[in-house]
């Protein structure tokens, strides 16, 4: 078509025609900040817990961000219902949020607390640390 | 944050994010809460919520918590190090069932002393636990009493003591003195070198007191040691006068608990994400690993 419109009007500016294209291919560039891992870590002491929780000394609960791209396919497992929830978001109706970026799978972590009654447990917790990422 | 779910629904935070009266302060008056207002339970994030849950005034009415016994600290410490990494995440360790482990030290103890302390007397002494942290989704697997003593004798051999412990039933109906339901009589042997503690497994002793949910744990210890060890001649004459730290009473248990952690359980870990897709391949973004986009 670019090429018809120069025919027709050799002076139109080929920008134009550029412009369109780039458009065009933005929707499938994946984001930047695209929805992964991220690392965080907190002591308990600066939550001034660390009277109570004597270990361990630090902890990493990570967590999830970005943003999650159109295209998803089989990277982050993410069931069919969330492409349909990009499509409804852009063609029928933006109040529907796009997909969330979100923990997919999580480990355990051990801690050593003292009691009120001042007897002291060392209790598993399931689901403490994040270690997976997905679109939902 | 007010969107976290889960928590929010349940007041069912784990234990140990019911921070206490200082925290609380800190967040409420981060939070700019009115401080023990009913109508602010419902914006409360979870962790204050679980605070909330004490009673009308919340933190306020949270006594101080009591210090632990050192020892009983050191202990737990070890037992920290050999279960978990630096970093909290427990060890596999196989066929290991606890997910959780409770240290009581005892509440009361009185220690009848005999008339004149002579050589090879018995020591008595008795003790009361009180169990009211254990929980009823808590099962019993293994309860050990830890002893140690003290000896004011420089020794470097080893010290064997015979113990006679009983388990006192309280029946409150009837003002009798406490009857003696159980009693277990054993020897333990050591060398005072080490002072490591001396473990007893009184597992089948407590199982049907924890069984029926008993709160308070009353027992009497007699016994009497003499140096050497039990092989070797341990005559009386070698009795030595030892002092009984009181002992701690171990509990390891299987928290049923939807926020334990349950070893094996295939529907917890492993599981398969919901999408008919298969998990997706090493390198994928849900890794964290940026170079797996492409």
């Amino acid at each position: 078509a670019s090429r018809q419109r120069r025919n027709e009007n050799p002076k139109a500016a080929p920008a134009t025609s550029a412009r369109n294209l780039s458009e065009y291919l933005k929707q499938f560039v994946f984001p930047q900040n695209e929805c992964e891992l991220h690392s965080f870590r907190l002591s308990f002491s600066q939550l001034r817990w660390d009277r109570w929780i004597i270990a361990p000394h630090r902890y990493s609960p990570q967590f999830c961000r970005g943003e999650c791209p159109r295209a998803l396919g089989h990277r982050y497992g993410s069931p069919v219902h969330t492409m349909v929830q990009t499509l409804i978001y852009e063609r029928l109706d933006p109040s529907v949020p796009r997909p969330s970026c979100v923990p997919a799978a999580y480990s355990p972590l051990s801690v050593l607390t003292i009691e009120p009654d001042g007897s002291i447990v060392y209790k598993e917790y399931e689901d403490m640390i994040a270690t997976k990422c997905t679109c939902r | 944050s007010p969107r976290s779910r889960g928590w929010e629904d349940s007041a069912e935070a784990p234990g140990f994010l019911a921070a206490p009266e200082d925290a609380a302060n800190q967040l409420s008056a981060g939070l700019q809460l009115p401080q023990g207002e009913a109508p602010a339970h419902a914006l409360l994030p979870p962790l204050l919520k679980v605070l909330h849950n004490r009673g009308p005034r919340g933190w306020h009415s949270e006594a101080p918590r009591l210090q632990p016994d050192s020892r009983a600290l050191r202990y737990m410490k070890r037992l920290y190090r050999m279960s978990a990494t630096r970093d909290g995440i427990p060890k596999a360790q196989r066929g290991r069932l606890y997910n959780t482990v409770r240290l009581f030290t005892p509440c009361w103890e009185c220690e009848h002393r005999p008339a004149h302390l002579g050589k090879g007397d018995v020591h008595s002494v008795d003790f009361l636990f009180n169990l009211d942290r254990v929980t009823a989704l808590e099962h019993l697997l293994k309860s050990v009493l830890l002893y140690s003593f003290d000896t004011s004798v420089p020794i470097s051999s080893s010290i064997t003591c015979m113990c006679h412990l009983s388990l006192k039933e309280h029946d409150f109906s009837s003002q009798v003195c406490p009857s003696i339901s159980h009693s277990l009589a054993f020897s333990l042997h050591f060398d005072v070198r080490k002072r490591k503690w001396v473990e007893m497994d009184v597992t089948s002793f407590l199982q049907p007191l924890i069984a029926m949910n008993r709160r308070n744990v009353h027992m009497a210890l007699n016994f009497t040691c003499l140096m050497g060890d039990p092989q070797g001649s341990t005559k009386l004459e070698n009795a030595v006068n030892v002092t009984l730290v009181p002992p701690s009473l171990l509990l390891y248990l299987n928290d049923t608990s939807e926020q334990a952690y349950h070893r094996g359980s295939s529907l917890r870990h492993g599981r398969k994400s919901s999408s008919p897709l298969v998990d997706p391949p090493k390198g994928d973004r849900g890794q964290g690993n940026p170079q797996g986009k492409r």
